[in-house]
């Protein structure tokens, strides 16, 4: 499904800017 | 003689062992492991969220029945922590979760 998808892009791109932040 | 009765009887401590835990199916620690900047209940909730296999991903209803340690606004309130960090997502609809490390 495209809400599948659209909802981990978006966890992802939570996920990678929390990570750059503790970095 | 004394003694004897007293140091059976006194306070026997309740098993510590994580009752909750000891049920996972493929997922190989059965120990929650700590996760950088999470409390041991999200981390629960995510290890579990990780363990689940199904595309489709792991209902709120499966949380609540596997963590009896927690309350459902504890579990929510975790589940809602993680998204919001981007460790899970909903899936096919709001109670539905699946965790961005599994692929």
């Amino acid at each position: 499904l495209e809400r599948i998808r659209r909802n981990k892009e978006a966890a992802l791109q939570r996920l990678a800017a929390r990570t750059n932040s503790f970095v | 003689r004394k003694d004897s009765l007293m140091s059976t009887s006194m306070m026997v401590p309740r098993s510590f062992a994580p009752s909750g835990m000891g049920n996972t199916t493929s997922y190989g620690g059965s120990v929650a492991m700590p996760v950088r900047g999470l409390s041991p209940h999200e981390s629960q909730v995510l290890n579990l969220i990780k363990s689940c296999i199904r595309s489709e991903g792991i209902t709120l209803q499966e949380l609540k029945s596997q963590l009896h340690n927690m309350n459902v606004a504890t579990i929510k309130k975790a589940v809602e922590f993680l998204s919001s960090e981007g460790h899970i997502y909903s899936t096919i609809d709001d109670d539905h979760f699946k965790s961005t490390d599994a692929e």
